[in-house]
């Protein structure tokens, strides 16, 4: 279509030479708010593109659902030099396997936009999946080779919620469907929030039993928390403070790799 | 660090320009990760539990599958392995341990509707702590078949 050779993207500053198309740009969500969301699309670097699926990525925050984790950090086939001028590539992209569409969302995050200020105060679970899923079924019929195409989705920390909750949208969108485009296999999540009381609860004997903080601290919080509650009291909240300043200077994402100075 | 090669790079108007991004001037820079989206976050529209939903979805017959980098401390391991547990779901195969070229990926169990996999000195961003293990994981998760039980 036009406007999907409108999106294409010639080359990126600082790029290597590449085998694969690339294509991005916004996809209006919310005609009256002016909600865009801005999506990277970048085909498979196989010699047959057009049969690999489509794979949507997601990440966490909420508010960190950028380009710079899922593009640049993890799956995506470029990645950012020290002095951010040049790209080189990774060796281990999925678009090996896979066509790769990262998307900023919601509004507000990276690229993504709204012209009412007050879309700010309302992101939330519900408007994110329905925008993530208007968003879909515009994108594809802007690329409508890519209708009917095996289409997975994968995400990883608060994705836990994005990426389930839009599954379910879009499970629901199709049974309404006579024809639904979206051809929806499955999802993978990865470290995801699953489960408020069982993630807490968890998290408390990961950092005990791999021995982050002490028995005093551990005690602390069990006796101190009720993770089933609405809000977790001032006491617990406390606990978890104090837990925390046994951690020392560690990267908490990833405990045994030196801290970004 | 590579989050800040990342702000560099996208607040780069040559970069935005080839992106066809920020074409109406967005009056803020280019983030990795929105402060203003998560403070304003509607806690009250978040499930305490996603679990019902996968419960759902497990029936509607889609592939589900969850992983965890076994050393991040902000969503572990055990957190996930305890909210699973919740499910109550059927073993199919029981837990392995599962093999990134000749060392050992990670462990995995598959469930009826469900496979949990676990990649070995991963941290949360498991693609970026572990590509390769991450690159058989995917592989496997497309095919639908369970990771390799050896090299």
């Amino acid at each position: 279509t036009k406007e999907q050779e409108e999106d294409r993207i010639k080359a990126l500053p600082g790029q290597p030479k590449v085998g694969f198309s690339q294509f991005s740009g916004y996809v209006t969500v919310n005609e009256s708010h002016g909600r865009s969301l801005f999506y990277w699309l970048t085909e498979s670097s196989s010699h047959s593109p057009h049969t690999k699926p489509l794979l949507l990525w997601l990440n966490g925050g909420p508010g960190c659902s950028s380009i710079a984790y899922g593009a640049s950090e993890e799956i995506g086939p470029f990645r950012i030099s020290k002095t951010g001028y040049n790209l080189y590539l990774n060796n281990f992209s999925w678009n090996t396997e896979v066509n790769l569409l990262f998307l900023e969302s919601p509004v507000g995050v990276g690229f993504s936009y709204t012209n009412t200020s007050s879309d700010f105060e309302e992101s939330g679970d519900e408007r994110t999946a329905q925008d993530n899923l208007i968003f879909l079924i515009s994108w594809m019929s802007r690329f409508p080779q890519y209708q009917y195409r095996d289409f997975y989705i994968v995400g990883e920390s608060y994705a836990g919620h994005y990426v389930p909750q839009l599954a379910k949208k879009i499970h629901e969108y199709n049974k309404d469907c006579k024809n639904p485009v979206i051809n929806l296999k499955g999802f993978m999540v990865g470290n995801p929030e699953m489960d408020k009381n069982n993630d807490k609860i968890g998290t408390i004997t990961y950092w005990w039993s791999h021995a982050m903080i002490s028995d005093a601290s551990y005690n602390s919080i069990l006796e101190k928390c009720d993770f089933t509650a609405e809000r977790f009291s001032k006491e617990c909240n406390s606990a978890i403070y104090d837990a925390a300043a046994d951690f020392g200077d560690i990267d908490q994402y990833s405990i045994y790799t030196p801290k970004c100075v | 660090c590579t989050e800040n090669y990342a702000e560099i790079y996208y607040n780069r108007p040559e970069v935005q320009r080839a992106m066809h991004a920020n074409h109406t001037v967005i009056p803020y820079k280019w983030t990795a990760c929105s402060d203003s989206v998560f403070d304003n976050w509607n806690w009250r529209d978040s499930d305490n539990s996603m679990l019902p939903i996968y419960k759902e979805l497990i029936a509607a017959g889609l592939r589900i599958w969850v992983y965890s980098g076994d050393t991040d401390s902000v969503i572990p391991v055990t957190a996930t392995r305890f909210s699973l547990s919740k499910l109550n779901l059927t073993v199919k195969t029981r837990w392995y341990p599962w093999y990134s070229g000749n060392q050992v990926g990670g462990r995995t169990e598959v469930y009826e509707g469900l496979t949990f996999v676990t990649v070995r000195g991963a941290g949360h961003e498991v693609p970026f702590f572990q590509p390769q293990s991450a690159l058989i994981l995917l592989r496997s998760f497309l095919a639908g078949k369970e990771l390799p039980r050896s090299y």
